[in-house]
């Protein structure tokens, strides 16, 4: 499969949670999200990587303007399943690198990777599909993201 | 955005590489996938959601083919960077709900954990993208999960 690149795109209008150390067990992923969708709030990435001990993580993202609502819903649920700790963050970007034949590429991501830690950029987290790899970021270096994704991935800037 | 729920997906020929533990900041993340590339093996699913202190996991997924030769390179990377753990599991398959407006759909992702927790089923990483919702879980339970998740999303089950 022949890998084309075809674009990067970044975007401010999101808030992250994470629902951190919820016991690992069934039925934990669907009372954390389940609330979010009876209030009518959309959730763009969720992300639930590896265990630590029998405790787990999840995170998603909101739209901003439902950042604080889906805070204190959270907050509720936490205590509801025993959570540790609901963190947020409103101060977000997501950059994706969009391209056909991402899933038979783990150069791109290695490359999109070492782009942002160019620029001395942290990431703080990821979530890949088949045509889009996607980093959460602080939102001051979006701007600068994109410029680097762009000519490190030798897409004209304009 | 109307959702359509148009198909549900599993697949047990890949595995999952944990590297917990790793320091959160710049450069990391390019030094766990680097080696990967440079190995020639793919990768599907990257994932990270968020960081404990100053602490961050980041798990992914390789064909089971590669699972060995992958753990292997991890282990080194682990050394390098001084990650507390590397964690593989080549135990596991992906089931997946396909469908066009997934990102304006919280309620797509959270009858999907429902439906799985209803089968008992624990859901060991989670990653998404504007058509589709991925579950990892252990493999002997896969196809227990398509037939919930047909039926729950009330697709034919043929
Ligand atoms: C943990 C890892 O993703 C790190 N934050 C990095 O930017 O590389
Ligand atoms: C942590 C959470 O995802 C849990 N494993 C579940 O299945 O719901």
């Amino acid at each position: 499969e022949r890998l084309v690149v075809s674009g990067v795109t970044s975007s401010k209008n999101e808030a992250r949670i994470a629902v951190k150390g919820v016991p690992d067990q069934p039925g934990i992923a669907a009372k954390i999200l389940t609330p979010i969708a009876e209030a009518g709030i959309n959730v763009d990435m969720i992300v639930q990587s590896s265990p630590t001990g029998d405790t787990n993580d999840l995170a998603f993202t909101v739209p901003k303007t439902d950042y604080k609502r889906a805070m204190e819903i959270e907050r509720n649920v936490a205590r509801d399943i025993g959570a540790q700790d609901v963190r947020g963050d409103d101060s977000i970007a997501k950059v994706s690198v969009v391209g056909v034949g991402m899933k038979s590429h783990s150069g791109v991501a290695a490359k999109m990777f070492s782009t942002l830690a160019a620029e001395g950029i942290n990431i703080r987290m990821i979530s890949t599909s088949e045509i889009r790899i996607s980093c959460i970021i602080t939102d001051k270096y979006a701007e600068l993201a994109v410029r680097a994704l762009h000519s490190a991935f030798g897409l004209n800037s304009e």
